[in-house]
């Protein structure tokens, strides 16, 4: 299982968290606008967060996330 | 398995449930508007509770979890 | 396999019964009006009941649970 | 493997028979009226009945029990 | 792999016969009218027998079956 | 895999063929008319031999027996 | 996999080759008209033969084998 | 995985060929005009050749083989 | 996996190339018009190579070799 | 799991990103305009970054990145 | 997994790059126009550069690689 996330503008985060007892932030990766980025979960990434304004295809449909 | 959550207002909860003979929450990850969470059941989640304004989509199809 | 149940009313019970030669309840999980919640079958669920006016996402199609 | 069964009358019950050698029944799931139960097949259960009015989802498609 | 069986007359049988080198009857199981069976093939069950009137579902399409 | 034998006639035969170097009849089932047969290919049985007017439903569409 | 083998006159073979190093027929089956016949392919047959006219159906689509 | 071959004319061959390091031919079945042979992939067979005219239902779709 | 290829013309190459850390031809198979081969990917075949002019079935479409 | 990345401008990068605890680039490839990559998700690789401007073919569908 | 490059003209180049903590090129296939070939992704192949003017057919869809 992997997704899709491309930045819409700059500074978009994709946030790993971590898997097992704790949930914690492992990774934050920055994507300039335009920049396209593949992620799976992993034996480390059980959960994810994306924040600012990016487009996401998942195999569950196509969502947008917003920036405040 | 997992499910996409988006925050359609800040504050939306994503809590996962313990998997075992125990069910209790173990951790509980706020989202601000705009912010997407992608959330698999693993080996310590095998139930999730959605609380405030947020699109849920699932395998089952897309749901709205909302406020009181 | 999950199934999603979003609450209705307030009040709405989310039932695990336990698996094995014995079947009684393990866990009841009150939710609000709005709430929704995403449960697995698992080692120790092999049953569900839901009482209470909620919409339920199956594989096998949606049904809605109605209180007396 | 689960079906959904959805009480449409107070009294339905939900049996599971044994599985192995002997078929006979090891439990009796009573449901009040708009109750829904969710079951899966188990090491325990090789075969279910449903007594009562019911409406019950399964993969081979939607069927209805009755009482008499 | 299960079978659903819907009993349109009083006194159905849903006969379960043996896996192995025999082939006999090791279950019969009576149904009301209106009573619904939901019966897997298993480690004891290789092969079944419906007497009766009675709507059958199956993964290979609908079937009735008919009393003389 | 199994295949469903619904008997449109009285005495129609369900044959089963012995697994392995040797293929000999190990089991004859009788039908009488309306009864409906449902079995599987298993560790004794990898080929069946249908006698008389019957229909059956296998997973590579339906067909018709019939008797000479 | 199994095909499915309808004589449409008397006298149809269906012969099973052997699996291994060697290819030669372990058994062939003979068919009257009407008849219908289930095989599976199995640890002792890779390969199969049809003489005489008979309507085929495989995973592949159905045809007919011809006599001459 | 099989494939169907049925002649079109008298003398069709099916040739097997060898899996491993060398690629030879192993066995060559002659087919008179109307006989289907249903042949699988085996661990023996990794490669098949088919000379003069027949028809050839595979996974990929349906093919004609002539011959000169 | 496997492929199918139908030479159109006298001379069509069917090559084999080894799997593993060196790529080289370990068999070529010549097929005269008409003819038809059907080929598997295999613990010693990881690429083929097709010369001359034919029609080739893959899962992933139709398509044909030319010659020079 | 593998995409496709085809670059529409020269310099476009695709990035592999470790997997394990740790998050860093351990391969960049730089693509020349018109030139075609397809690249698998692997125990070292479970996730990937693409700059500049490319087509990508992924199994949640198609998306392009764009240079700033 | 495999995916299938028709050279449209000569010199094309299908590359083949390493699996595992390196990434550099193990293998070049040169293709002569009309030339067809079929590579899958192995042991020792996660990933592949494609230089020159080729169709390209792969499961994520169909793909042209251009030369400069
Ligand atoms: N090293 C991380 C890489 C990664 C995968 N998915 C991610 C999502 C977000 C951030 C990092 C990652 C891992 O294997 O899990
Ligand atoms: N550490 C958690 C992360 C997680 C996965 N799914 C969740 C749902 C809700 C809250 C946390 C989570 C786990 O592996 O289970
Ligand atoms: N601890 C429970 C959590 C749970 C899963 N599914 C449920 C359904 C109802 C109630 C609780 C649950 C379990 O792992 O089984
Ligand atoms: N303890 C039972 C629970 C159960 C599952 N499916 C059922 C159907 C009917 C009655 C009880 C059940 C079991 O694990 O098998
Ligand atoms: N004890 C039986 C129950 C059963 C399953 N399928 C059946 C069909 C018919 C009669 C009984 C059954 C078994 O496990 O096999
Ligand atoms: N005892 C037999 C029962 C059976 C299964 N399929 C059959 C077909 C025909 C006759 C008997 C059977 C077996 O397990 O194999
Ligand atoms: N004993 C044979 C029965 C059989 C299966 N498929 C066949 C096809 C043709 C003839 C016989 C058979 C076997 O197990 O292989
Ligand atoms: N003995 C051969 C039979 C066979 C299977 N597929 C074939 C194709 C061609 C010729 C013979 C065969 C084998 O098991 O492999
Ligand atoms: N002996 C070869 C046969 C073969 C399979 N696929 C091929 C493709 C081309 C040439 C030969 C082959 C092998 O098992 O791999
Ligand atoms: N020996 C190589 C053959 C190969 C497979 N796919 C390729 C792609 C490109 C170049 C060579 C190859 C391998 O098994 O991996
Ligand atoms: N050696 C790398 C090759 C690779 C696969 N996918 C990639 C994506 C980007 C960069 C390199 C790669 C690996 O096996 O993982």
């Amino acid at each position: 299982d992997y997704v899709v996330v491309k930045a819409l503008e700059n500074g978009v985060s994709v946030i790993g968290l971590t898997r097992g007892e704790e949930t914690k932030f492992h990774h934050t990766e920055k994507l300039d606008k335009g920049e396209v980025m593949l992620v799976q979960f992993t034996q480390n990434t059980s959960a994810m967060k994306i924040r600012g304004k990016a487009q996401i295809l998942t195999k569950l449909g196509e969502i947008m996330s917003e920036s405040e």
